[in-house]
């Protein structure tokens, strides 16, 4: 049980992970928008 | 961890009352101390594991930590120079800023509806999907680059004319018939004018961002002056249609339309009727030209009328 619990909470972190890298690509894509409205 | 204790008690519940009543049957004894062995390595394999899933848990939410922190950071000096970017933006078209307050209204609602600062903040971004952050993404960046040259472009579009119509002077209503619904939203009295001067929106506001300004003319209080800001950017209710009503309404409203911008949407539109009409008779004739029935018979009539001329 310890170890389902364990798999369970790697599971959720990882797909957190996925979302944070996804959301900081797309902060970066748009903060480059920004930058070439500014240039 | 005193696992042999446990596992003995597992494996008496698994066995079997015949077995007790024959206990000389040592096959089956062997059978059970072999899987117990079995069960005690698989026991230390999972022991094993759950440190590996321990470590690995560790791992991923100290790179979760280092992203959030990241993500917060790129949020930050994407807000900064947002605002910074805003801040110039107001700086060089200052007369614009009536017209960017709804805009400008409309990208803090997408902000909210982003939801970006509190799912940053706390680090928890479970309830949001990520298409639906992908799609709201999209949105902004429409948004973010659309703003410009949509503001720029109304902006050179804002055409004035300024339209005189006869009125009766005892008619103080102000109103100028143009085949156009308008809604009046202001009056006031101008120093250069004793009669007062109406403001009017376009029925189709805000969609449509023609303004409309009616006074009697100081010079000859018996004209109304009409000035016009803006292309309507739709056909007005009466424009086509062939009542007798709309016709007679909309006799100022030629006036108005040729010096408007409609003026050259209608005499397009006259114009593409026209040449359809053309068309049409050029392929009518055509048509009957290759008909040679048609033809013999138009011959026939011809020369049977020059034949009865000639005899009289």
């Amino acid at each position: 049980s310890t170890t389902s619990a364990l798999v369970d909470e790697l599971k959720r972190v990882n797909a957190e992970n996925k979302k944070l890298t996804e959301m900081l690509t797309l902060m970066c894509d748009n903060y480059n928008v920004l930058r070439k409205q500014l240039m | 961890m005193d696992c042999s204790s446990f596992l003995d008690i597992s494996l008496d519940l698994n066995t079997n009352p015949f077995d007790r009543n024959f206990p000389d049957k040592l096959p089956k004894k062997e059978v059970k101390v072999s899987t117990s062995a079995d069960l005690e390595r698989k026991w230390l394999v999972k022991d094993e594991s759950a440190s590996e899933l321990r470590e690995e848990l560790n791992r991923v939410n100290s790179e979760n930590k280092k992203l959030t922190e990241m993500l917060a950071t790129v949020c930050e000096k994407y807000y900064a120079l947002h605002s910074h970017l805003e801040k110039l933006q107001s700086r060089q078209s200052p007369e614009m800023d009536q017209t960017e307050q709804p805009t400008k209204k409309r990208k803090q609602d997408t902000d909210e509806l982003l939801g970006f600062p509190i799912g940053l903040g706390s680090g928890k971004t479970e309830n949001s999907s990520s298409n639906e952050d992908h799609h709201q993404h999209e949105q902004k960046n429409q948004l973010l680059s659309c703003k410009r040259p949509v503001v720029t472009d109304s902006f050179n579009k804002a055409k004035i004319s300024t339209v005189y119509v006869p009125a009766d002077s005892s008619d103080t209503s102000l109103t100028v018939k143009d085949g156009y619904q308008w809604r009046k939203y202001g009056q006031k009295v101008t120093r250069d004018n004793p009669s007062p001067r109406a403001y009017f929106r376009c029925s189709f506001a805000p969609s449509c961002p023609v303004k409309k300004k009616v006074q009697r003319s100081a010079e000859d209080p018996s004209l109304l002056v009409a000035t016009y800001e803006g292309t309507h950017n739709h056909l007005g209710p009466n424009a086509f249609e062939g009542d007798a009503t709309s016709q007679v309404g909309s006799s100022t409203v030629t006036l108005d339309l040729v010096n408007g911008g409609g003026g050259h949407r209608l005499a397009l539109e006259k114009n593409e009727r026209g040449t359809m009409q053309d068309v049409l008779v050029q392929q009518m004739a055509s048509s009957l030209t290759k008909d040679s029935k048609f033809t013999a018979a138009l011959a026939a009539a011809i020369s049977g009328r020059l034949l009865e001329q000639s005899r009289t």
